[in-house]
Parts: C-alpha cells; sequence; structure tokens
C-alpha cells in the first residue's frame, strides 16, 4: 500500500517584508504570486506554468534556485493528500 | 419527545420527515431529543451568525440556501474566485457541500424543500475539494475571513480505510493555531469536524489528525434507534453526536441538493457535523461572546448518553459520562442555547507539557507494555498550572512492525481509562507512529495531578515474525485545562429553568404547606414530631441528620458513603475530601478511598500515588507492595517499571546487573558473556554491541577492528567509541567527512575532492555556469550532477 508522493506546481512560500517583495521573488523565478495563504502572515501562495501539475519527481529547473534565494526564508512544492468526502 | 408545535408548523414540503427535530407522525415514537424545536421557541434561529462549509462547493442559487448565502462567508480555492458554485459533472460528483449546507441554514417556510437547524444564520461555502487537496490549500480554505466567519464546518479527511494515518501538515496546523488565536476578534474560529466513516474498515478516529486535534469539534452519529451506524469509527477524541441515518429501516435525513432539488439520500458522519455547526450558530445567537474553547465546555455539559446503545459508557473522575462512539453523548440545542444565555467565559487555557519519556522498552507480541509518569499539573508554574482537565494529548514515537496490531491506552489519576488507539485489522504499516499525537476528551474536569499510565499492548492478529518487536522509544504528555474551576460561578444544569409556569407552582405549593401537620412521622425522625410525612419533615432525629440544618436536612439510619456518623451529636459528618468511609474527618481517619485514590498503609492515608515500592491495586483500591527487586512497578507486584540498586528492567522484570563483559540472559536467569568485540552488550551476537571493546570500532552495527571500504574513522563523542563513518555518496574511499573523497566509482570523476557523474551538458551556457558557481552548487549534493563537469571544464 505504499503510495508515491506526488508534486504539483504550487508551492508555498515564506518571504517577509510584504506582498510586494512576494511579488517580486515570484517575478524573479517565473512564479505566479497567488495571494497570502488565507491568514498566515508572510507565507504566499505561488504557482508554476511551466512545471508540470502533478508528477512522482522533483523536476530541476531554474525555478528550482527560488529555495537557495536570501529573501525566502521557506519554500515548500505542495504534495497532492488524499482527502474522502465523508 | 415534543408534540408538534404550531408555532414551527412549515410549508416546506419535507418539514414533515424532519423527524429529528420535530414529531409530527402521531404513529411512531418520537425522537426530538436534539431540542432543536426548543431552541427555536426561544427565539434561537442563526440571526447574524456566519458558518461556511469547507467542501466541493455550494449552489448558491438554491432556493432553500440563496436567502441566507453570504458572498462574504464563500471563497473558491480551487478556481481562486469568490464564486464557490460546484463543478456540475454528467456523475454529479459534487453534491457533498451543497447537502451539508441545507443541513445548518436551509431557509424556512418558502415552501421548496427543508428547514435548516439555523434557518436565519448566513451560510457560504469554501469550494477546496475539487482538486488537488494539498497543505496549502487546507490552511487557506482554514484561514478565509476568520474575523468574519464564526463556523468553519468540515465534513472531510483522510482516507477512513483503517490503514491510514495522517493529518494536517505544518500549514493547516499554523492555520487552526492562528484561528482560535486571533479568529472572531480573538474569540477564537469554530472548526467543526466530522469524525471518520471507516466503520466497515475498522477504522480508528484517532488516526486521522484532523479530527482528534484539540482546535476541532469532532463529531459522531447514531441512529434513530440509538445503535451504532455501519460507518462509524471510534476514538477517544469525539465531543457529541446527533442522528444521523445508518440502519437499513431507519428514517432518512433529508437536505439541499444540487440542481435546486431536495434529496434523503444523504448519510454519514456529513450529516452530523454540519448539525452542530448550525446548533453552534444558535448558542452564538445566544451569547456572541462564547470563545472557542466556551463552546466546547458548552458541548460537554449539555450533551447526554440517552438511549444511545455503546458498551463502553462510563462515568469520568468529574462524573460525565462519556463514550468511545458517541463522546459525551447526543446534543441538546436547547440546553446548549440556555447554558449559553448565561454562560461566564472560562479561565484562560493552560498548557502543561511534561519532558518525553524514553522508556526505550520493547513491546512483546501478545504482551502489554505500560510506562507512567507523576504529573504535578505543573503546580509550580503559575502560568502553566493545570488543575481542571480538558484535552489530553500523548504524542508517541514507536516502531513495530504492524501497527494495526498495536491497542493503546492511557490511565488518568482518576483511574478513568480512555483508549486512544484499536487495533486496525487492515492496517499492516511497519511505519510506526512518529511523534503522533493522541488526544483524548475523556478525562474532561478531572483534575490533573498524579499517575498517568500509558499502556500499549501488542495483539498480533495475522502471521507474523514475533521475534521481530516493537519498540516504544519515546512519549509525552501534554495536559490542557485550567488553574481555577472553570464552572465555579455556573449554574448546573439542573439549574437549567423549566418551562415558564413551573416556578410559580411551586411557589404556590409552599404557600399552601404553611398549615400544621398531624400526621405519623417518619420511622427516622426522634421525639420532637415532623412537620410532614417524610424523612426531610423530622425536626429531629433518631439516628443521624444528613445535610445543611434548616435547609435540605433529612433523617438517615446510616451515614452514606463520604460521611460519618458523629453519635453525639446524632449527625453525618463529612468525611476528609479523599475518603470514600471513614471513622473521623482527619486525612488519617480513612477507612476506604473514593475512586482513583489508593489507602497508602504506610501513612493511613489516600493518595493519588503510591510510594516507592508500591503500586495502586484498583480493586482493593489500597497500595500493595512490588516484588522485592521494583523500585515501582504498576498494576501487578511483578509488573516492575524501575527496579532497585542492583537490578535493570528487562521487559517488566527486574534482572540482576552483569559486569562489563556479560549480558543477562532471560532464559537462562543468569549473567553470559558477550562477544569479543563487545565491551557491554545486549546479547551474545557480534551486532549486539552496546559499546566496543578496546581497540575496536563501531562500524554501523558491529565492532570492528579497521574500517572497511567506503568508511573513514572519526573521532568519538565524549565517552562513546571510535566510530568508522560512511565515505559521501559515489566515493569508494575518503580521508574524512564531506568533501574529502579520495577514489570515486566508475562513471564518476574526483573533481574538487567530490565525486562527480562522468557526463557533459550541452546546455550550460556562461550565465547557466556563473550561477551554478555563485550558488556554489557543486558543494550541495542535491546539485552536484547539475552541470559541474561541464561548467568546470569550462572554467
Amino acid at each position: 500500500h505504499c503510495r508515491r508522493d506526488v508534486l504539483t506546481n504550487h508551492w508555498a512560500v515564506r518571504v517577509p517584508g510584504g506582498p510586494l517583495q512576494a511579488d517580486r521573488v515570484a517575478q524573479k523565478y517565473g512564479y505566479r504570486n497567488l495571494g497570502r495563504i488565507g491568514s498566515l502572515e508572510d507565507y504566499y501562495h505561488f504557482h508554476h506554468s511551466r512545471v508540470v501539475r502533478r508528477a512522482a519527481f522533483v523536476f530541476r529547473g531554474t525555478h528550482s534556485f527560488i529555495h537557495m534565494d536570501p529573501q525566502v526564508q521557506w519554500a515548500q512544492q505542495q504534495k497532492v493528500k488524499i482527502r474522502e468526502k465523508r | 419527545s415534543i408534540q408538534n408545535d404550531p408555532n414551527f408548523n412549515f410549508n416546506d414540503p419535507k418539514w414533515s420527515s424532519m423527524w429529528y427535530i420535530h414529531c409530527s407522525d402521531q404513529g411512531s415514537p418520537c425522537h426530538s431529543e436534539m431540542n432543536i424545536l426548543g431552541a427555536w421557541r426561544r427565539g434561537y434561529t442563526g440571526k447574524n451568525v456566519v458558518v461556511t462549509i469547507l467542501d466541493d462547493g455550494i449552489e448558491r442559487n438554491h432556493p432553500d440556501l440563496a436567502p441566507n448565502y453570504d458572498h462574504l462567508a464563500s471563497y473558491d480555492v480551487n478556481g481562486n474566485d469568490y464564486d464557490p458554485t460546484p463543478r456540475y459533472d454528467f456523475h454529479n460528483v459534487n453534491i457533498h457541500g451543497t447537502r451539508c449546507a441545507g443541513e445548518v441554514a436551509a431557509a424556512a417556510n418558502n415552501t421548496h424543500c427543508i428547514v435548516g437547524v439555523a434557518f436565519n444564520a448566513h451560510i457560504g461555502g469554501i469550494r477546496m475539494l475539487d482538486g488537488d487537496v494539498t497543505d496549502l490549500v487546507e490552511a487557506k480554505s482554514l484561514g478565509i475571513r476568520p474575523d468574519y466567519i464564526d463556523i468553519y464546518s468540515s465534513s472531510w479527511g483522510p482516507k477512513d480505510d483503517g490503514r491510514t494515518v495522517d493529518g494536517p501538515g505544518p500549514l493547516t496546523r499554523q492555520a487552526f493555531e492562528q484561528g482560535i488565536k486571533k479568529g472572531r476578534k480573538g474569540l477564537g474560529s469554530i472548526f467543526v469536524w466530522a469524525s471518520g466513516n471507516g466503520g466497515r474498515q475498522l477504522d480508528h478516529c484517532s488516526c486521522d489528525g484532523y479530527t482528534s486535534s484539540i482546535y476541532t469539534v469532532s463529531i459522531s452519529s447514531t441512529t434513530e434507534h440509538g445503535n451504532r451506524p455501519w460507518y462509524l469509527e471510534p476514538c477517544s477524541s469525539i465531543l457529541a453526536s446527533t442522528y444521523s441515518r445508518g440502519e437499513l429501516n431507519d428514517r432518512k435525513i433529508v437536505t439541499t441538493d444540487l440542481h435546486q432539488r431536495c434529496t434523503d439520500g444523504h448519510t454519514g458522519t456529513s450529516v452530523s457535523a454540519p448539525i452542530v455547526a448550525g446548533i453552534i450558530a444558535l448558542a452564538l445567537e445566544a451569547n456572541l461572546l462564547l470563545t472557542w474553547r466556551d463552546v466546547q465546555h458548552l458541548l460537554v455539559r449539555t450533551s447526554r448518553p440517552l438511549h444511545l446503545k455503546a458498551d463502553d459508557w462510563k462515568t469520568n473522575g468529574a462524573r460525565l459520562r462519556v463514550s468511545h462512539l458517541y463522546g459525551f453523548g447526543l446534543v441538546d440545542a436547547e440546553a446548549m442555547v440556555l447554558e449559553a444565555s448565561k454562560w461566564r467565559t472560562v479561565p484562560p487555557q493552560h498548557i502543561c507539557t511534561h519532558k518525553r519519556l524514553r522508556p526505550n522498552s520493547y513491546i512483546h507480541a501478545g504482551q502489554t507494555l505500560n510506562s507512567s509518569t507523576v504529573s504535578s499539573g505543573c503546580s509550580d508554574e503559575a502560568d502553566r498550572e493545570v488543575v481542571f482537565l480538558e484535552h489530553v494529548v500523548v504524542s508517541v514515537l514507536l516502531t513495530h512492525p504492524r501497527r494495526g496490531d498495536l491497542e493503546i491506552s492511557l490511565t488518568s489519576p482518576s483511574g478513568t481509562r480512555s483508549q486512544l488507539l484499536a487495533r486496525r485489522l487492515y492496517d499492516s504499516s511497519n511505519q510506526g507512529f512518529r511523534n503522533w499525537e493522541f488526544m483524548s476528551v475523556h478525562f474532561w474536569g478531572e483534575k490533573a495531578k498524579g499517575s498517568w499510565t500509558l499502556e500499549i499492548r501488542d495483539s498480533p492478529s495475522k502471521l507474523r515474525n514475533t521475534e521481530v518487536l516493537g519498540n516504544l522509544k519515546e512519549w509525552s504528555l501534554t495536559l490542557y485545562g485550567t488553574s481555577e474551576d472553570p464552572y465555579l460561578h455556573h449554574s448546573t444544569n439542573q439549574d437549567v429553568p423549566g418551562p415558564e409556569g413551573a416556578k410559580d407552582e411551586l411557589d404556590l405549593q409552599e404557600e399552601e404547606g404553611e398549615e400544621e401537620y398531624i400526621g405519623p412521622c417518619h420511622s427516622e425522625c426522634g421525639e420532637q414530631g415532623c412537620d410532614g410525612p417524610e424523612a426531610e419533615h423530622c425536626l429531629n432525629c433518631v439516628h443521624f441528620s444528613l445535610g445543611r440544618p434548616n435547609t435540605e436536612r433529612t433523617c438517615v439510619s446510616h451515614c452514606p458513603l463520604g460521611y460519618f456518623g458523629d453519635v453525639a451529636a446524632h449527625r453525618c459528618r463529612r468525611c476528609h475530601r479523599d475518603c470514600e468511609r471513614c471513622l473521623g474527618r482527619s486525612e488519617a481517619e480513612c477507612t476506604s478511598c473514593r475512586r482513583g485514590l489508593y489507602m497508602n498503609p504506610l501513612s493511613s492515608t489516600c493518595v493519588h500515588t503510591c510510594p516507592d515500592s508500591h503500586y495502586g491495586n484498583q480493586e482493593q483500591q489500597r497500595c500493595l507492595e512490588c516484588d522485592d527487586s521494583c523500585r515501582r512497578c504498576s498494576q501487578d507486584s511483578d509488573r516492575c517499571t524501575a527496579c532497585k540498586h542492583g537490578h535493570s528492567l528487562a521487559g517488566m522484570t527486574c534482572v540482576p546487573e552483569c559486569s562489563n563483559g556479560t549480558f543477562f540472559h532471560l532464559e537462562e536467569m543468569s549473567c553470559r558473556v558477550c562477544h569479543s568485540s563487545c565491551q557491554t552488550c545486549t546479547g551474545p551476537g557480534k551486532q549486539e554491541c552496546i559499546r566496543c571493546a578496546e581497540g575496536f570500532l563501531q562500524q554501523e552495527w558491529r565492532c570492528v577492528q579497521a574500517c572497511a571500504p567506503g568508511y573513514y574513522s572519526g573521532e568519538p563523542s565524549t565517552g562513546r567509541n571510535r566510530m568508522c563513518h560512511r565515505c559521501e555518496e559515489n566515493c569508494v574511499s575518503c580521508s574524512g567527512p564531506g568533501t574529502a573523497c579520495l577514489r570515486c566509482k566508475d562513471g564518476f570523476s574526483l573533481v574538487s575532492r567530490t565525486c562527480v557523474i562522468n557526463s557533459s551538458c550541452n546546455n550550460a551556457d556562461e550565465i547557466f555556469c556563473e550561477m551554478v558557481k555563485s550558488n556554489r552548487l557543486c558543494e550541495k549534493k542535491l546539485y552536484r550532477q547539475f552541470c559541474c563537469k561541464t561548467c568546470l571544464m569550462n572554467g
């Protein structure tokens, strides 16, 4: 019943300094900033249209450099979670 | 049971089928125990309260939802816009949110379909299940307009297949915490959650981290006749239950459906969570200042076991009845609004976290492992002190070859045993639990101080190698609660006012009772006579009087438990608070102890925790002596948990400590020699060393005289052996850690003392290589294959 992780082309990114700063970081690596994650301060939802929508492996490319950007405190590519209606 | 009320005789066509709200069918027994009509009668219908449904969207133009639809309580996380309308398809897969929304806030008296529990509440929908659900999607959904939305109702979760253990990710955890801290302008968002539907898969909802979170109100279901529905999965975090559908001949639950229709096909705990969301909306209308914890307290205090059938109903140390199937029982909307209207906010939540215990004990197949800790309830830290419990969380780190064979329970100082995990026959995972948090509400209201015992039982359900043992590596206890009595200034349930007029009738009876009584007195009355026929009417007593003088006094022949007879004064006097029976008031005059306490033979007092070398015997409620070699034991004299000097613990037995170079052989009950490479060991094999003998180095789990190829000799940490560490990946020999490779595997070249793959890239232009170099990618293991060789060759 082992299940491989399925990676999406969405990222959760922590960028202090406000939404404009987050927009700049997103643009630098080819992402689109889809706004703040709920009410979590400094956490933003980034989307990358040139990364496969659902993949079993991490795709490396220039977008991967976001993890090394000094403005970025934390970044995580989002994995699919199986959720069922009750 | 309530007969049909003419004030609430709605023209909605399905109103007559809503048996769980009113009794219109004279021929069948009524099931109005959720008292929703009672709350409506008192004027509470959810006005100005905002509820949203986190699901696959809601049909906002449904005639039953449109009047109460609130676009500010809605969002489409899947489409990233403000319209939560579900995606329509041929198979109607996205019906769920619309069905849940109708339960909460379908408009009343509009001749269309049904009536929602809070039919005047605002209703919104957050569309988030119709796409890839990720941690981000969940966190975003739970944090939408927290100052505007009061209640978030979620009827989904990880798979209920009896083999999944899953919960909120880091962002969602933060979203919950933010919600309860800052939502509703600091009062805390209310997250209602449907407990699982994995009954047939023998699932246990403690394996769902959402429903077992302290921040969610976890809701279960019962059938019309109080039976366990086929889908119900038990667990200790369920707070309360509502009616749902779950038996073939039961009446159904009706609600709104896609395409502006109505349905009676809705079932599962998805029925129950929105019903409770609606009832909480009624309570919030009664008192908008309720905090998220007030709401949980209200549910605990007002939900009732009634006729709900379960084998495990028990009364905890705070006299609350609770079950693993239904929590504290069926919700009672009228009691909720009445209590809410006069509620005083409970004292601040204190969190008392205990140090992680590292028993590192093996769990033998067919046996039970016990591990205990004594809690002071953090009594020495004012801001953390917990006296009265709310939630209790146990975090467990254990390894096991078959997770589904484990059963975990926790016993509180008051003696309440809560099952944190039942066996799950379909769970064959060998992953164990990695700091998984189990939560129980079964200790609610009890005192925190005393001994807590974690019990892990391994019952192999299928053929497996029982020589591979589970290991409880770590566990910790976190107690949530208050330092003061949360109900100190509250009236009790019995104080809930009855129907208007009842009090006047009582007054009248008292006034009429002023006339002198001339009938016979009760046999317990003394020579001064009486002013009525009952024992409460005696003016003095033959044996003992019980209760406060001039108010609730009655005459009794024997004093009840907790009292002793003062023969001289003819009065029953209270024993010390720890005694069940006693000879006098003092603590040392107890003859038996109240539940959860044990008679200490050394001091003749009742104690929460027995002294060293003793254990608390539940049946006798006494501290009995442990076996000679045990310093501490649990439940039985030979179940040792700590040993006296010169002995060490092997399972639950204390065995003599063996000298260096020997180990204790359990079968032969003697010390035997370790392998020559070991200084200390757990067995005779060369892979069972704990420390290596002089001149040996530790490599993986063995002691060797020299490091093997691919390993280098590293410095030991204090008091440890010299170690052989593995060289970097793809390196055949090295001189030390990191970039210290001397020779690489075939297919790799040595560049700057690291091994990079023997391939060239044709797309590594100058700018690209600059970026690789400026970010020092080739020094990072993850990026070492990233055109490093080409870039280095290009200078």
